[in-house]
């Protein structure tokens, strides 16, 4: 009797198996060589995915030396692609996304009870049956912070010759230009006008090409927030900065035009859902100092008043503006040196510290907060352009 | 009855710093 044995085709359960000799193969594709172009259809931080099925596969054969040296070559390669592409913005974004992502997998798939709570059953069977990668994630964490810091750093310098011109110097608002810098052009683009002169669109589109760029590669939106925090904080200190060392910002209409600045980019903020304290708390000190250089400045009510509103610049700082501050306009009046004295005494019971200029080079600490995908393992595609069918699908 | 799952094996990993040393180690004795 013919006897049929009917092929029972079994599920993807998540994993990818390769050849121990095709591990560099495998580091090549999918990092050395990868662009971000390379999987911009595909879901966000697909490397990362891939990388943990193989882990995975390895855990569940229980290869310790697989897993060690999959994790090792990932690590150093991706440090070296970012040394190489150390000033590339995007590059460094799509790798923070992919690090961070990994780490969540390593997390979120660890068989730890913290990290599973929010874990389909599906999930939960995908967990790492053999090993314990707690050491691993520790690496991958401070790799994700060096990352982070690497991805500020190029972004601070991007945006640094761009914000003095941007904030201060150039202006939309018509008939707020005082006699004298009304001749300077209020449109000069980037690319077509001189390298120093920068408008506030620039600025803002700029701030958007990051936001995008970090956005579609995955990047989770707590350290985009983070990031935007920084830029900010940049943007306050080196603007705040030059008004304290420039006689001729400091007037009544730079005040006016920072202030609209300012809400220009608030605009942005909340286009985007980043308005939160963490954020505009960056750039108080600079819009404390455009509506102190728009008040009225002449009698004690308005020194109670002026102190009353600054409190977050500095006794140093409100005075130093005040001595800065040059009427340009016909209903302007210098400021006094009683008024100046009247402050004075009004804030020297205030503790702060004596610096007048603002660190340009503070960074605040990243937090990495976990982040659970909600995407099953099993559903993962990996398209052919990749070049990795001789990844084996288990 | 199931059987108890094994606890899972930590596997030992070195430092970022660690790591960074070991490939400038490897840089150096390469040709």
């Amino acid at each position: 009797r013919q006897v049929t044995v009917q092929r029972k085709e079994k599920d993807f359960e998540g994993m990818l198996e390769y050849y121990k000799e095709d591990e560099a193969l495998l580091v090549r594709m999918l990092i050395s060589d990868m662009k971000p172009q390379d999987v911009s259809a595909t879901v966000p931080c697909l490397p990362a995915y891939i990388l943990f099925m193989c882990i995975r596969h390895a855990d569940y054969i229980n290869d310790d030396q697989k897993v060690h040296s999959l994790l090792t070559s990932t690590i150093n390669a991706i440090k070296k692609l970012l040394k190489k592409n150390s000033e590339d913005f995007e590059m460094t974004s799509f790798w923070l996304a992919n690090t961070s992502r990994l780490l969540h997998c390593l997390k979120q798939y660890s068989g730890e009870e913290a990290f599973m709570t929010q874990n389909t059953p599906k999930q939960n069977e995908h967990c790492l049956k053999n090993f314990d990668l707690a050491e691993y994630r520790q690496v991958l964490s401070d790799l994700s912070i060096q990352i982070y810091q690497q991805l500020v750093r190029i972004a601070e310098g991007m945006l640094q010759p761009m914000i003095v011109s941007a904030m201060l110097e150039s202006g939309s608002l018509t008939g707020v230009k005082p006699l004298g810098y009304r001749n300077r052009s209020s449109s000069v683009d980037c690319d077509s006008g001189t390298p120093s002169s920068y408008t506030l669109e620039v600025l803002i589109k700029q701030l958007g090409q990051f936001y995008t760029l970090m956005s579609d590669h995955g990047l989770d939106p707590e350290i985009i927030q983070q990031v935007v925090r920084q830029l900010f904080y940049c943007i306050n200190a080196v603007s705040l900065n030059n008004l304290l060392l420039r006689k001729d910002v400091c007037s009544w209409s730079t005040g006016m035009q920072l202030r609209y600045n300012i809400s220009q980019m608030e605009e942005w903020l909340r286009g985007r859902n980043l308005h939160q304290r963490e954020v505009m708390i960056t750039i108080e000190p600079l819009i404390q100092a455009a509506q102190l250089l728009q008040v009225k400045k002449k009698t004690s009510q308005d020194a109670e008043a002026i102190c009353s509103m600054c409190n977050i610049l500095s006794m140093h700082q409100i005075v130093k503006i005040l001595n800065l501050y040059t009427p340009l306009n016909e209903f302007e009046e210098r400021v006094t040196v009683s008024f100046i004295r009247d402050i004075q005494n009004l804030l020297q019971g205030r503790t702060e510290n004596n610096q007048l200029l603002v660190d340009t080079k503070h960074t605040f600490p990243v937090l990495f907060p976990y982040t659970p995908s909600a995407l099953s393992l099993e559903t993962m595609h990996i398209p052919a352009s990749l070049n990795l069918d001789f990844l084996v699908r288990v | 009855l199931r059987p108890l799952p094994r606890p899972r094996v930590l596997l030992k990993a070195p430092t970022l710093a660690e790591m960074e040393e070991m490939n400038l180690f490897e840089d150096e004795d390469s040709p």
